[in-house]
């Protein structure tokens, strides 16, 4: 991986009294080659390797006897630096009833994560209500609904309503009759650029008032993550991300990508198919998997 | 700079930009920058046309595309990926598109797995109007693929749309799975046209070419679907997928209806890449 490429790069340093501007020039060639083959942002991955550059001309790198473990370190800390300076917990609603909303583009795993969260939060001992508002993918009411039967979790769909908001709305005064404290809304995949769609998720928001609102974002998804990321939260002021598929093999880049260029922290991480598939998110993991 | 209609060294880097910015990856961006600069240092010849003409015409020589050839008899589309792709959606695009063409159409529900994957065919099914050949949840897919072939052979279908279930490529016990779909299908359909379909997702980075190598270890991929065309991401990564796997894009999601899949155009596609 990047570690030992980077440490190849200074073994021939041995001999060598102090790093020089080529031996540098050369590390970072191979981070900016490793954070862009793991999809992290092109503009993200310039001013990384900028920073790191400049800490590796500093004071400790120069004097150490080990310079390429040196720049490792630090690559390494910038990385846990921008993904885990973050509260990750999910935000309560102070009036006892917490309305918990997942966004994000076509099947990166909203109706699974929305009962992985449900499940979470049951064996936390709260009361959770699922519903669906996707009123657009076929069986995505019934989906979420053998699911919510698989963890014995209430939920409250309508498949035949064309209303995403109704639903929202209804599922709210479900949630409270049934005497849950949390509900949580699957909201149907959408592309940003599609206007009607980013309206529907605007109009869910203004009816129900989201306390989290939760993207979801595919480990896999490449350079527009970041343009992805933007365009929800100005549309609907995100919370927080999670990332799911991580019991893949994609780098997940764009996990960086997001947080350094929105702040949006990372709450949470999905890492398979099973409701049981859910973990909160461990900065020094997932740096060391960016960094390949 | 490239406003006058010339290209310079500002504009080449500007270039590897947007082509990294497109998913083209590193290695791609990195070689058609090289090509784009060694043309301009031997033909002297700056003008952005002439530029972007050189640009796309190295594109067009790294993509393969393609158009799925059916052949008389029983043609079996096996459609595969990693999870959540498109690949329920293009089945049920692909049923459509046949059915009206005349042929004889049937689906088959292999993803016994995921919630309501079997409802979800089903629904597509119906507004394709192709009948779709189903288990119980839970079942083995093995067995509904076994079904769906006889089912296929006894009723003379034209084109039988397997639609398996996502699977993550570096998951041994699921592309085992996959093998043995495949063995099945070479063992019932030994006559069969089989056409395997990967389908990829176009807001997917790097890890496509992963995907792609290993779908192509345990299915041989004849053909690539480009889903979800229709928004920002500019699907860049199919010039390495293909120059890995010599697969050819055959086919262009561009929504979540029924009739939103085109035969890939790559022209159109290559010129979308372009500054
Ligand atoms: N391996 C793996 N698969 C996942 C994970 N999360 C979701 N999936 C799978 O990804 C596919 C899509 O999941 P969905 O929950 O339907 O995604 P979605 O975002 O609700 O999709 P749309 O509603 O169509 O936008 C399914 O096959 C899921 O089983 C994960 O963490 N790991
Ligand atoms: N905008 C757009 N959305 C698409 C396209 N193809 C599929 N989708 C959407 O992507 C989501 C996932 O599609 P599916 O067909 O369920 O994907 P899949 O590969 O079968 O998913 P799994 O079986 O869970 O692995 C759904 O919301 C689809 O409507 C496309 O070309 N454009
Ligand atoms: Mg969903
Ligand atoms: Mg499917």
């Amino acid at each position: 991986g990047l570690s030992s490429k980077l440490t190849d790069i200074t073994t021939r340093l041995r001999g060598k009294s102090r790093l020089t501007d080529q031996d540098i020039k050369d590390m970072m060639r191979e981070i900016r080659l490793a954070l862009l083959e793991a999809d992290v942002n092109y503009q993200v991955v310039k001013e990384f390797v900028a920073d790191v550059t400049e800490k590796s001309r500093g004071e400790a790198v120069m004097k150490s006897l080990t310079p390429g473990q040196m720049v490792v370190k630090i690559v390494n800390e910038k990385l846990v630096e921008i993904l885990g300076e973050s509260e990750s917990k999910l935000n309560v609603s102070p009036t006892g009833f917490t309305i918990i909303m997942l966004y994000g583009l076509q099947g990166v795993g909203k109706t699974t994560t929305a009962a992985k969260l449900a499940l979470m939060l049951k064996k936390q001992g709260k009361k959770p209500l699922l519903t669906s508002v996707d009123v657009h993918r076929p069986a995505a009411a019934k989906q979420l609904a053998v699911l919510a039967e698989q963890i014995d979790v209430p939920h409250y769909i309508r498949p035949e309503e064309k209303s995403a908001v109704k639903i929202a709305k209804e599922a709210v005064e479900r949630g409270k009759y049934l005497l849950c404290d949390t509900l949580i809304v699957d909201t149907a995949g959408r592309m940003t650029i599609d206007q009607e769609m980013m309206d529907e998720l605007i109009e869910i928001g203004d009816a129900v008032n989201p306390t989290e609102r939760l993207l979801i974002v595919d480990a896999m998804i490449g350079q527009e993550a970041v343009n992805v990321a933007i365009a929800f939260n100005e549309a609907i002021a995100i919370d927080g991300f999670i990332m799911t598929k991580l019991d893949g093999d994609a780098r997940g880049g764009a996990a960086l990508s997001i947080r350094k260029m929105t702040g949006i922290p990372i709450k949470m991480i999905a890492t398979g198919e099973r409701v049981e598939d859910f973990e909160a998110f461990h900065p020094d993991r997932l740096a060391s998997r960016i960094l390949g | 700079a490239a406003n006058l209609g010339i290209f310079d060294e500002d504009t080449l880097d500007d270039l590897e930009m947007i082509l990294i910015s497109a998913d083209c990856g590193l290695s791609a961006s990195t070689h058609l920058t090289s090509v784009v600069r060694e043309d301009m240092l031997k033909t002297g010849d700056y003008r952005k046309e002439h530029v972007l003409g050189i640009l796309a015409g190295e594109m067009r020589a790294m993509l393969s595309d393609g158009r799925i050839d059916l052949q008389d008899g029983l043609n079996v589309i096996l459609m595969i990926g990693v999870n959540g792709t498109g690949k329920t959606t293009t089945s049920g695009k692909l049923a459509y598109r046949y059915k009206n063409q005349g042929k004889k159409v049937m689906l088959a529900a292999a993803d016994t797995f995921r919630a309501a994957a079997i409802d979800q065919l089903k629904v597509w099914g119906e507004r394709a109007g192709v009948p779709v050949l189903a288990h119980a949840p839970g079942a083995d897919p093995a067995a509904v693929t076994f079904d769906a072939l006889q089912a296929s052979k006894a009723r003379g279908v034209d084109v039988l749309i397997l639609d398996t279930a996502g699977r993550l490529h570096n998951k041994k016990n699921l592309m085992e799975e996959l093998a043995k779909i495949n063995r099945i299908i070479g063992r019932e359909a030994p006559t069969a046209n089989v056409y395997s379909l990967l389908v990829l997702d176009a807001t997917t980075g790097q890890n496509a070419v992963k995907q792609a190598e290993a779908f192509a270890e345990v299915a041989d991929i004849n053909g690539i679907v480009l889903a979800k065309l229709d928004g920002n991401a500019k699907g860049g990564v199919a010039l390495a997928v293909t120059e890995a796997t010599d697969a050819p894009v055959v086919l262009a999601g561009l929504g979540e209806g029924i009739e939103d899949l085109e035969d890939f155009n790559a022209d159109l596609f290559v010129r979308s890449l372009l500054p």
